[in-house]
């Protein structure tokens, strides 16, 4: 808030400015160091083996798939959509509504797509099942 | 360009899970097979003409999309009244399907009914396991006829699939013809009868799930034995024995749960 009636700029205030902004901007420093250790959000691959299940007696394909998981750090999408003055909105906004939590964007999958698996059940008929957004295709910042 | 290997490597090690690992991974992937445990079937349905269908008709979905496309496996034989009656119209409906399940024949009696001879077949197909919401879209019984010898090559029968719909003690069961028609004596291969109306009529109402017959007749009318026309039955080979297959469609939309 501006203060009334100060003529002079103090001059030991502006000297506590200085002193807040340049230790906003180490802060800025730190966490995007940091940031950058902790992996930006990406796929990440984990192979699920049947076998390894001990699942080969029933599930007859296939042997095992790729399961891919979502994992990592994540910034605003800024996009089309979200520029810097919708993201102050959005992010005013949640905070009049609630102000303890802070909308914090998630890596989460962007794209699925489907696996087919074939086994047997208990009275060994055979089912031969789509299984629609099984596996991860792509991860992005929701 | 050894870090970026050991890195896509490193992604692809998947070690050896520890126990309780293995419980939580398995735990998992049942839920999203939408299964309440594993199944335990018995072992020597491995090997019959059913699982080795599927398992031709998995590969021929997971080659789809290729540029040679993939075939219906088991291609139906010809009958005398030209091309295969194939009852899946084009290789869509396995694009189509969420689901296709193949039923194990329950039961097999080779019936000589008196007073009049009448050699027949019975079949039983449990459908009271489908998962549910989902829905019959094609369903067909699939018979395999070997070839006879001592047949002379123009002689021809008429072979005949009913649904049972009412059975009695001391008389014959009411059936309901479903198809007929007339194949050579020298042919052999599958044999498909189209069963989609009738799967979704013992889907709906399991109490009247009385199974099938099947009767072969000469051409002059006389009943003939299946088995001596290479009709291959319960005592056949595995890998020709009789089977059902339905295919479906979900009637609703599985959203998995995240995790």
């Amino acid at each position: 808030s501006a203060t009334g009636g100060a003529k002079q700029r103090n001059p030991n205030r502006s000297k506590g400015a200085n002193k807040g902004q340049e230790a906003l901007r180490v802060a800025n420093i730190a966490e995007n160091s940091s940031a950058d250790q902790k992996q930006a959000c990406k796929k990440h691959e984990l192979y699920v083996s049947f076998r390894d299940l001990g699942w080969q007696d029933w599930i007859i394909a296939p042997e095992g798939y790729a399961a891919y998981y979502c994992e990592g750090e994540c910034a605003f999408p800024l996009n089309s959509y979200m520029n810097a003055t919708n993201h102050a909105i959005v992010q005013t906004l949640v905070h009049l509504i609630n102000p303890d939590t802070i909308p914090k964007p998630c890596c989460a999958p962007t794209q699925l797509h489907a696996i087919s698996v074939l086994y047997f059940d208990d009275s060994s008929n055979v089912i031969l099942k789509k299984y629609r957004n099984m596996v991860v295709r792509a991860c992005g910042c929701h | 360009n050894f870090t970026l290997d050991n890195e896509v490597h490193s992604s692809f090690i998947h070690r050896r899970l520890k126990s309780q690992e293995r419980r939580e991974m398995q735990r998992e992937i049942l839920s999203i097979l939408g299964l309440p445990h594993r199944p335990r079937p018995h072992l020597h349905g491995k090997h019959n003409a059913a699982p080795m269908f599927m398992l031709d008709l998995y590969n021929a979905m997971s080659t789809e999309g290729k540029e040679d496309g993939y075939s219906y496996p088991y291609k139906p034989i010809f009958t005398t009244q030209g091309p295969p009656i194939a009852t899946l119209q084009d290789n869509n409906f396995l694009n189509d399907a969420d689901m296709v399940m193949s039923f194990v024949n329950l039961v097999e009696r080779d019936t000589e009914f008196l007073p009049v001879w009448r050699h027949h077949r019975e079949f039983r197909f449990d459908l009271s396991r489908i998962p549910e919401g989902e829905a019959v879209t094609t369903a067909e019984f699939r018979i395999y006829k070997g070839f006879i010898h001592e047949r002379f090559d123009n002689e021809t029968f008429r072979i005949s699939v009913y649904q049972v719909l009412e059975e009695h003690i001391d008389r014959e069961s009411d059936l309901f013809l479903l198809d007929s028609r007339v194949i050579w004596a020298a042919e052999d291969g599958w044999l498909v009868f189209d069963l989609t109306v009738t799967s979704n009529q013992w889907v709906l109402n399991p109490g009247h799930n009385l199974g099938l017959q099947l009767a072969l007749e000469s051409t002059d009318g006389v009943s003939v034995n299946p088995r001596l026309a290479g009709l291959i039955g319960r005592s056949g080979p595995q890998n020709k024995q009789p089977f059902m297959v339905a295919f479906f469609k979900a009637t609703e939309v599985h959203l998995r749960s995240i995790r």
